[in-house]
């Protein structure tokens, strides 16, 4: 089989492709990278997770990607990811002392029935692909579906838009699958979900002008992020809480594991810089990849530097 | 595989937040099909939509005459996806 050496980082993929690598990755560091699968998806696909750790009973940092499938850049980032912590394990003295201490779960498509139906019928789809009762409109809004302000303003209760809520809180198994996974695990000490497009890295709330009591925080470390991703290739971000930076959002991820204790829970809308939206080309995906990776390390050495 | 041959990608400025609601009033016209790439939030973010052939020309007059500026981030959304599609050929043969 193919390794993760010859694997063309500078492509999109295939949901059997990214699979393939991961198997690929597992087999190839069996002493750091292990494949749990936290559950299936509406469909019945797999919804793995890969974990990067060197001990048991560690605290963990969880990243995401592909939540809302047509967001191509973020899943094709997190393969990049997976690959990098492997190559600059036990060369970099941060990454190399983060793994000694705490462990690196990524879940590269967390809606993987979202992410084939933008391969096979619709590039530009969303959601989820679980049939909605009593409506022809398919799909909830999986950022959207979480039990954190849910239902309220800044979410749809119907089911043919993009921001469809879903019939109840973690109504949609990929959603659940995580939610069970996070309170299985119990030592979750950060949490990132990915999405693009817009340049920003937010933290919670969405669903609330109430402040977080850990916002000041959160802010300055936010900041100190988007120095290090801009230092880079120049790319500009915007910070702050989800409501105050970008608008109010109703049962979204991060708020959700803000609520569950999680202090360092942020999200971040990549690239695009102004032209193509979703449609980024796949010249871009390395770039993107790169300067998102010195953001995320400010986050990962900020969460392991100040465990609670 | 869904075909967007002729759509277009608007990118709207609101300069006031009355432009804001103008743009947020068309989310509710389903009929439209418009897909909301980014969502209104707040005065000078801009709003990318992705508008169907058919319905580009009354979108467009609607923003013209409410004096809303726009540009188009996308002349043809398709162009774009068939690329994409070439470069994911390319690099399949290429890991062949």
């Amino acid at each position: 089989g193919r390794s993760t050496n010859s694997f063309n980082y500078a492509a999109y993929h295939t949901f059997d492709e990214i699979n393939a690598f991961i198997d690929n990755l597992v087999s190839e560091n069996p002493n750091l990278v292990s494949k749990i699968q936290i559950g299936s998806s509406y469909e019945g696909r797999p919804l793995n997770v890969l974990k990067f750790s060197t001990g048991p009973n560690r605290p963990a940092f969880w990243i995401d990607t592909g939540i809302h499938s047509r967001e191509w850049v973020t899943q094709a980032s997190a393969v990049w990811f997976a690959k990098k912590i492997v190559t600059d394990f036990g060369k970099d003295p941060s990454l190399t002392n983060t793994l000694n201490q705490m462990d690196i779960l990524i879940e590269i498509v967390t809606n993987p029935d979202g992410f084939v139906y933008t391969h096979k019928s619709d590039r530009m789809w969303r959601k989820t692909r679980s049939p909605n009762s009593g409506s022809l409109c398919v799909g909830t809004d999986p950022n959207r579906n979480w039990d954190a302000g849910f239902g309220g303003p800044g979410s749809s209760s119907n089911p043919c838009t993009e921001t469809y809520r879903g019939r109840a809180a973690h109504s949609e198994p990929e959603v659940k699958a995580i939610v069970d996974f996070v309170k299985s695990h119990g030592n979750i000490k950060g949490f990132v979900s990915i999405h693009s497009y817009s340049q920003m890295l937010l933290f919670p709330y969405g669903y609330t002008n109430t402040r977080v009591p850990d916002h000041d925080e959160l802010n300055a470390v936010s900041k100190k992020a988007i120095t290090a991703l801009a230092s880079l290739y120049g790319t500009a971000y915007t910070y702050g809480s989800i409501i105050s930076t970008i608008y109010q959002a109703s049962g979204g991820t991060i708020d959700w594991t803000y609520n569950q204790g999680i202090k360092h829970s942020y999200s971040f809308e990549l690239r695009d810089t102004g032209r193509y939206g979703f449609a980024l080309p796949a010249n871009q995906i390395i770039p993107t990849a790169e300067e998102t990776w010195l953001a995320l390390t400010i986050l990962i050495e900020h969460t392991r530097d100040n465990l609670y | 595989l869904e075909n967007f041959s002729g759509q277009q990608v608007l990118r709207i400025f609101p300069t006031d937040e009355a432009q804001v609601n103008l743009v947020r009033a068309l989310e509710d016209e389903e009929y439209l099909q418009l897909d909301f790439w980014t969502s209104p939030s707040r005065v000078l973010l801009p709003i990318d939509i992705r508008v169907p052939l058919h319905h580009l020309q009354s979108v467009k007059v609607y923003l013209e005459s409410n004096s809303i500026q726009y540009s188009i981030m996308i002349h043809d959304v398709q162009n774009l996806l068939d690329e994409e599609q070439r470069d994911m050929r390319r690099n399949r043969a290429s890991e062949d």
